[in-house]
């Protein structure tokens, strides 16, 4: 554990419960991708079945069941208890574009061809392209509530946070997963559009973020 | 030999 990591650990942590107060509060999951959270739950899913079969910390083991109840309770808001309130037209991406070529990859190149292994390289690959929905939906409308986009901004940060955990890690420790690399710099490069975006429109007080 | 350095991370 180092600083970048628990720091990225928490940005994730705050983006998440951003979205789900959100959408407690406002009791409206407008503008908000089911599909995206559908997605993100599955990554917990499919990498957290580790929960069963190794224990590596209590920080660990807390943090992976927190992420799966919120992961499920946000989608349980968009998709029953807000659902009047879900743009499911706009929120028009189709997954199996992303499902059908992770789930393929995710055969093809892993560390062992075991159903754990192979279900955490699936999770790894999904989270990467998981955002993308909610991405394309802001794009379809042109625009995004500042909330929402604060969400995305810590979604963002936590990603690169994670990149500078994995520099210091192959520095210190000599470390370097190939697989979680490769697919945290392409989940990184997906934010930075909107980043740009982030700073030069919401940060400057514009309720709004919409798009040129 | 199943790698499992990055499974402690989140």
């Amino acid at each position: 554990m180092n600083i970048f990591r628990l720091l990225g650990d928490m940005c994730h942590l705050v983006a998440i419960i951003i979205l789900f107060l959100k959408i407690w509060r406002s009791k409206s999951c407008a503008g908000i991708s089911g599909k995206s959270q559908v997605l993100f739950a599955l990554v917990f899913t499919t990498r957290y079945l580790d929960l069963f079969t190794s224990f590596i910390s209590v920080y660990n083991t807390v943090m992976k069941v927190v992420f799966l109840v919120l992961a499920y309770a946000t989608v349980y808001l968009i998709y029953l208890r807000f659902r009047s309130t879900y743009n499911s037209e706009s929120d028009s991406f189709r997954v199996e574009f992303l499902l059908v070529p992770v789930a393929g990859l995710s055969f093809l190149e892993n560390y062992a061809f075991a159903p754990l292994e192979i279900l955490w390289t699936f999770s790894i690959y999904l989270e990467s392209v998981a955002i993308l929905p909610q991405l394309f939906m802001i794009t379809k409308t042109g625009e995004a509530e500042s909330i929402t986009t604060h969400y995305l901004f810590f979604l963002g940060l936590y990603r690169a946070l994670y990149l500078a955990n994995w520099v210091w890690r192959y520095h210190t420790e000599g470390f370097f997963d190939q697989i979680a690399v490769v697919s945290g710099v392409v989940q990184t490069i997906f934010y930075c559009d909107f980043f740009y975006l982030y700073f030069t429109k919401v940060l400057r007080g514009s309720g709004k973020m919409t798009l040129p | 030999q199943v790698k499992v350095d990055a499974h402690d991370e989140l």
